[in-house]
């Protein structure tokens, strides 16, 4: 960085014009070329302020830094699938009318930030669910909620949820590891689409799924479901890979193929 | 000149100090990389610094080529520069922070801090 920074090609290299490239000069040369792009650039990014991480997420964080403190990072990482990477996505799905019954909600998750040559080890649905007091009083039969493909309505996981034991709200957590992986495989698109019902046995019938407090109306940033992906680097990535990658995934950076022949000048100039 | 001891240390002038791990304080506000990352905002990363010199203590575990070239250094210092003092053992720190399109990630980054520094 030194190098580029203190001596860009355009700056002429006498005593005089280096004076004038001091360290503060330097300094901010550095905050604009790597911290700043990813909001001026894309016009999406939100400032750090505005995202909230879901408590899941710092708590993983807190654990790993903690365990790598005590040099234990090599049995915690066995726990968590080997991966070295876990993000999270937030759903981004909406519900009908808030006062219709919700028999069906479909999470969106836009995934396009993903690098495709990271290995996925594992990939669950976390869902916040808050059961109506009333609801838990007139139930006495187990409530199954199921997870079911938005493309092929395939039975992706299914969990019983014991509403009499617990009164408290809750994350409920399902494994689609399986669909994602297999997504992946066939490269579809950005968006990754999950479907989810709850359903009561006798007799069988749909749930309205305001019942369980998954309705999405007021529901705060740091309570909405969250994919989470967990995915092993193949390669040692820099601090700044996955920046540049996430670019070129929002097509702020172009493929080779894509800059054309008018560029391939400039680019062995920059070389 | 400057005068010797009966141990043969030179007084009068600063000595440079072996090649060892010194303390380097990285602070992500002062990078101005708080934006997107959301934890740690600072952590101790160490860095290398002293010099390797004739003759190299084993503790630097020294490369065969590093041995060659400060043996070539000490023989003849304005042909051969001493073999560099550089980290010979990096561990992973974990960070929380942003990507591109607003999601948390944690990911353990490797070679982030100096655990112990060598000549090569």
């Amino acid at each position: 960085f030194q190098t580029l920074v203190i001596f860009p090609p355009a700056a002429p290299k006498s005593s005089k014009a280096a004076k004038m490239f001091n360290s503060q000069e330097a300094s901010k040369y550095f905050k604009e070329f790597y911290a700043r792009p990813s909001q001026d650039r894309y016009n999406k990014a939100a400032p750090k302020d505005l995202i909230e991480p879901h408590d899941y997420m710092l708590s993983i964080y807190k654990t790993f830094s903690t365990a790598e403190k005590l040099g234990l990072n090599a049995s915690f990482f066995r726990s968590s699938k080997a991966a070295n990477t876990i993000a999270s996505f937030v759903d981004s799905g909406q519900d009908d009318l808030p006062l219709s019954p919700l028999r069906r909600q479909q999470y969106l998750f836009d995934v396009s930030t993903l690098s495709e040559k990271a290995e996925v080890l594992g990939a669950e649905l976390r869902i916040y669910t808050k059961a109506s007091g009333n609801f838990r009083i007139s139930e006495t039969e187990p409530v199954d909620i199921q997870l079911l493909s938005c493309h092929d309505q395939q039975l992706l996981d299914s969990k019983t949820l014991d509403l009499q034991g617990s009164h408290r709200p809750r994350w409920e957590v399902l494994d689609v590891w399986e669909i994602f992986k297999e997504r992946q495989h066939l490269s579809q698109g950005k968006h990754f689409c999950l479907e989810l019902r709850a359903m009561l046995d006798n007799p069988e019938r749909e749930l309205d799924l305001h019942l369980l407090g998954l309705h999405r109306h007021g529901r705060p940033q740091q309570k909405k479901a969250i994919l989470v992906v967990f995915t092993r680097s193949k390669k040692k990535q820099t601090l700044f890979s996955e920046r540049r990658e996430g670019r070129a995934l929002l097509g702020l950076e172009k493929s080779p193929k894509e800059r054309g022949p008018g560029t391939k000048a400039s680019r062995r100039r920059r070389t | 000149a400057a005068s010797k001891t009966r141990h043969g240390k030179r007084h009068g002038r600063k000595s440079k100090s072996r090649c060892s791990k010194k303390p380097l304080h990285v602070n992500f506000r002062d990078l101005g990389w708080d934006d997107w990352i959301i934890a740690p905002l600072d952590y101790e990363a160490y860095h290398c610094e002293g010099v390797c010199d004739f003759p190299l203590r084993s503790h630097l575990e020294p490369t065969n080529h590093a041995i060659i070239q400060t043996l070539m250094n000490s023989m003849n210092p304005s042909n051969m520069p001493p073999s560099c003092c550089a980290p010979s053992k990096l561990s992973p720190i974990s960070i929380l922070y942003i990507d591109s399109g607003n999601n948390v990630v944690y990911k353990q980054y490797e070679d982030m801090v100096v655990e112990s520094c060598g000549c090569r």
